[in-house]
């Protein structure tokens, strides 16, 4: 699975998240990634987030959906609520990651599995590519 | 100017135990590429709707990835993909499910949010709007690389032949029956009707 979310200069947020699934899948099984709110989420008046991980639990905790719910309602900041809600899913039995991104250009990247393919680039063209822990 | 692009390649048994400098490097070279590639749209006063597209579509065509290109297999040895597309400012959404002829997954579904009243489309559906829209579509064995194939004959040897009910089957050591209430023990000494875990691959359990 990957992932993407970017900030505009309008101030304009965009969540997108494409995958091949899950090997040896049958039954014509379906993951979070394409379900939104579950693998990907957008509101100019929250945040963006794309997720990669076990999709039957980031179907159920609607975990897109619940990071964005945190900020909207909660006011908390994205990386509070993007590590909360990434928890919760571990609470459940469920393990992977997300990458979040609030109208301010404040990053969130959590993940409770062993590793997580991830990068960001910021205004000031700042970039960074991170694979383990 | 907040421009901020932020990008993942798929989350899971990935260690440095089981990763080499040269994987290492692959990976990280082509994660730069797809965040550079975003990051210049950005730039150039572009939205943020192309360059996550832009992004995922470097991603979908690197076959080190378990999306696009480099996806990995079905039981059933075919690839069925899945994308999905969201505007921050207009909350339209577009995604796609199962297809298996779209040659970028995430190019279907900004068809399908820019154009068409739907939110979802799946399977064959999916695959003739696309085709229909004018999307690049390839032969499914676009998609094959040997690695992952390599990664569902591992499964599949490993189910030993028993058809696992794979979304039910535990995927953890389900906890010791409490003494007194096991299951009616068959002779191999499991409780009956017990399944093999099934064994997810790429990452395991991960999508």
């Amino acid at each position: 699975t990957v992932g993407a979310v970017a900030l505009d200069q309008y101030g304009n947020l965009a969540a997108a998240t494409s995958t091949g699934g899950m090997t040896n899948k049958r039954y014509g099984r379906v993951g979070d990634a394409p379900i939104i709110g579950a693998g990907t989420y957008a509101d100019n008046q929250s945040c963006a987030v794309s997720c990669t991980g076990w999709g039957e639990f980031f179907i159920r905790a609607t975990v897109a959906r619940d990071v964005a719910a945190r900020v909207e309602y909660q006011q908390v900041p994205v990386a509070q609520a993007a590590q909360a809600t990434i928890d919760k899913v571990g609470k459940l039995g469920g393990d992977g990651g997300l990458i979040a991104l609030d109208p301010a250009g404040n990053i969130a990247m959590p993940f409770n599995s062993e590793g997580m393919y991830r990068g960001y680039i910021k205004a000031n063209g700042e970039t960074k590519v991170l694979i383990y822990r | 100017n907040r421009i901020t692009l932020v990008i993942h390649g798929g989350a899971g048994t990935i260690t440095r135990q089981n990763m080499t400098p040269e994987k290492e490097k692959a990976y990280t070279d082509a994660l730069n590429q797809a965040m550079q590639t975003g990051y210049a749209i950005l730039k150039q006063g572009g939205s943020s709707l192309d360059a996550v597209e832009a992004s995922i579509r470097v991603m979908e065509d690197s076959p080190l990835f378990n999306a696009g290109k480099g996806a990995v297999f079905t039981h059933d040895g075919r690839n069925e993909l899945d994308a999905a597309i969201m505007d921050g400012k207009t909350l339209k959404a577009g995604s796609v499910a199962g297809v298996t002829t779209v040659r970028n997954p995430i190019t279907a579904a900004r068809a399908v949010m820019d154009k068409s009243e739907h939110v979802l489309l799946v399977g064959p559906g999916a695959d003739q709007f696309a085709k229909e829209k004018g999307l690049a579509i390839v032969e499914p064995s676009y998609f094959h690389t040997e690695a992952r194939y390599q990664q569902l004959q591992k499964a599949l040897a490993s189910e030993k032949g028993v058809v696992t009910d794979q979304l039910n089957a535990p995927t953890k050591a389900a906890a010791p029956a409490a003494p007194g209430k096991s299951k009616t023990k068959t002779k191999a000494g499991k409780p009956q009707g017990y399944a093999e875990p099934p064994i997810f691959v790429e990452g395991r359990k991960y999508g």
